[in-house]
């Protein structure tokens, strides 16, 4: 799980089972007292759970998660859009929430980042060989951090960005974490290597202004990390131009695009839904 | 009840601020960047996660947490 803060902007990402949506009060609370800042917009994302019947209370189904987010936010968020957005296979949706004081779909308000777009990737199903990387070695003496590192330069990880500054933990005895810094843009994995439920995400932030191969380099190495029988891409931009990068880049790495949903949002502007197949 | 195991699909937050004065930014327009680490921890805490490592640079702080 994850944990971003910036000037204006805090994006928390965890699995598991915790309770996400209660960060909401305190954090309202403390911006409002302690630095008189206010909420001008929310997004809230997340895939379809493996063990939906594992979680608490309001996540056991989106209607409820709904609710739970309307009653948590001001009511000068009064922009608010929430939608399922399908694919062709019933284990995978995208759920989002939006919520804005204004009714734009360029980025949060900013007109000047309306060239960036979020990435949120979901992969499943990872090949066993690689998830194997992601289990500690039993007796290795090495902390959290020490294994950590050896596991983002042994799988690649650290190729992903070579620019960026990586933070990286490993779990025992298995599952990995690290958050990525370069410059103002933030990127963060998450891997579950367990057979059976076998799960691994990558998010990071682009521009439409970027090297259109940087994508593609990006995203080939992402593949070649975890080479996933499924994954589902998720993008957020206010311009429509960043999801075509996206097809443009796996289904040359052996991927089929499977579905393609889009919709529009508060504050959050497009979000196109993408699933895709390994082909073999 | 299914056997579980981890969830890995996870449950993503983004929340963005506004203050109606340049000086909330603080003087180095650092914003939600002041906030001390025992409001960070309550929050976590709320969460059902705590810090296992952190790094940042100049534009943001970055926390692995763990469930």
């Amino acid at each position: 799980s994850s944990l971003f803060v910036y000037p204006t902007k805090i994006i928390i990402k965890t699995c598991g089972t915790t309770q996400l949506l209660k960060s909401i009060p305190p954090l309202l609370r403390h911006a409002s007292l302690d630095l008189g800042l206010t909420l001008s917009s929310c997004r809230y994302t997340r895939g379809n759970f493996i063990f939906p019947r594992a979680q608490p209370f309001p996540y056991t189904n989106f209607q409820n998660e709904v609710v739970y987010l309307e009653e948590s936010l001001p009511a000068a968020l009064c922009y608010r859009k929430a939608s399922v957005m399908p694919s062709k296979t019933p284990s995978h949706a995208w759920h989002v929430f939006s919520a804005s004081t204004q009714n734009t779909t360029c980025r949060f308000g900013d007109s000047d980042d309306d060239d960036l777009y979020t990435l949120e990737i979901c992969m499943t199903e990872l090949d066993r060989d690689l998830a194997r990387n992601f289990f500690r070695r039993p007796g290795d003496d090495k902390n959290g951090d020490s294994a950590g590192k050896e596991m983002t330069e042994l799988t690649g990880i650290s190729q992903i960005n070579p620019r960026a500054l990586i933070c990286d933990f490993a779990f025992d005895p298995c599952g990995y974490s690290m958050n990525g810094i370069d410059g103002d843009r933030h990127s963060t994995i998450h891997v579950t290597p367990e057979d059976g439920y076998s799960y691994a995400s990558f998010e990071c932030v682009g521009s439409v202004y970027d090297d259109r191969e940087e994508v593609v380099r990006m995203l080939k190495k992402v593949v070649q990390v975890f080479r996933p029988a499924t994954m589902s891409v998720s993008t957020t931009c206010a311009s429509h131009e960043a999801w075509t990068r996206v097809a443009g880049a796996l289904e040359p790495l052996g991927f089929k695009c499977r579905s393609c949903a889009a919709d529009e949002f508060p504050a959050a502007g497009t979000v196109v839904y993408q699933t895709f197949v390994d082909r073999r | 009840m299914a056997v579980s195991g981890f969830e890995g699909f996870e449950k993503r937050l983004e929340l963005h601020f506004f203050g109606d004065d340049p000086k909330n930014m603080g003087t180095l327009g650092l914003g939600l960047r002041l906030l001390d680490f025992d409001s960070i921890q309550e929050v976590l805490d709320e969460v059902q996660c705590t810090v296992v490592s952190a790094v940042a640079n100049h534009y943001f702080d970055a926390y692995v947490l763990s469930e």
